[in-house]
């Protein structure tokens, strides 16, 4: 473990702290894609195949269950709650997700580290996860408006995968062998398509002003 | 290579 990645999960496990959050106080999921939450819980679904095979650590199995149930309790929340549903916004939040699964599977037999049922899956996880906030940004150039705590959400879970891309590069220079570019390449992806966000992110900060994506 | 290959990153 190194301080990179220790402060990448923190980070990533304040994104899904700050959307449950919103979601359970406020009880509304106003300008959050619901088709992303359920590509989350799938990445997590499929690369936590191990949970109960491997033992890393305590640190990772209890991060592992904080990820999934709560990426499958906001999925719950905005799908089945009487309250939360009626706040999600359906007629916006249109994104194909099932064209970003097929293909991400179909990647993941063919470039692995192994092909085995638990490690296409693995990989099958990563390339879903670069993608999966494609319908999230989509339905933020719809909707036009952006409450602060979706915002903090976008920008944390953004954050974290750069986090993640330093620890690589450490894990890089101080283990010898190790050379994972699967990940890698994923990772810089997926942080590669936060970049306007963060872009106009940083510019409301800087301006305070309220959050807007070019349309 | 290893039988299973051990991710110990989440």
């Amino acid at each position: 473990m190194n301080i990179f990645r220790f402060a990448g999960d923190m980070t990533h496990l304040a994104s899904v702290l700050v959307l449950l959050l919103k979601i359970h106080t406020i009880k509304s999921c106003a300008g959050v894609s619901l088709k992303t939450q359920e590509l989350y819980a799938i990445v997590f679904a499929t690369r936590y195949l191990d949970i109960f095979t491997d033992f890393i650590s305590l640190y990772n199995t209890f991060m592992k269950l904080v990820f999934l149930g709560s990426s499958f309790s906001i999925v719950w929340y905005m799908r089945s709650h009487k309250i939360v549903r009626r706040s999600y916004d359906k007629d916006q939040d249109t994104f194909r997700h099932y064209f970003l699964i097929v293909p991400c599977l179909l990647l993941a037999m063919i470039i692995n580290e192994k092909f085995t049922f638990r490690e296409v899956l693995w990989t099958f996880s990563l390339f879903l996860e670069a993608v999966a906030i494609l319908p999230q940004l989509v339905l933020l150039q719809r909707t036009r408006n952006i409450d602060n705590l979706t915002g903090q959400y976008i920008f944390l879970l953004g954050a974290y995968r750069a986090f993640y891309i330093f620890n690589w590069i450490y894990r890089y220079f101080t283990e010898p062998h190790y050379v994972h570019w699967i990940p890698w390449i994923a990772g810089l992806l997926q942080t590669l398509l936060y970049g306007d966000f963060f872009y106009y992110y940083f510019h409301s900060w800087k301006n305070n002003k309220k959050l807007q994506l070019p349309a | 290579g290893q039988a299973v290959i051990q991710h110990d990153e989440l």
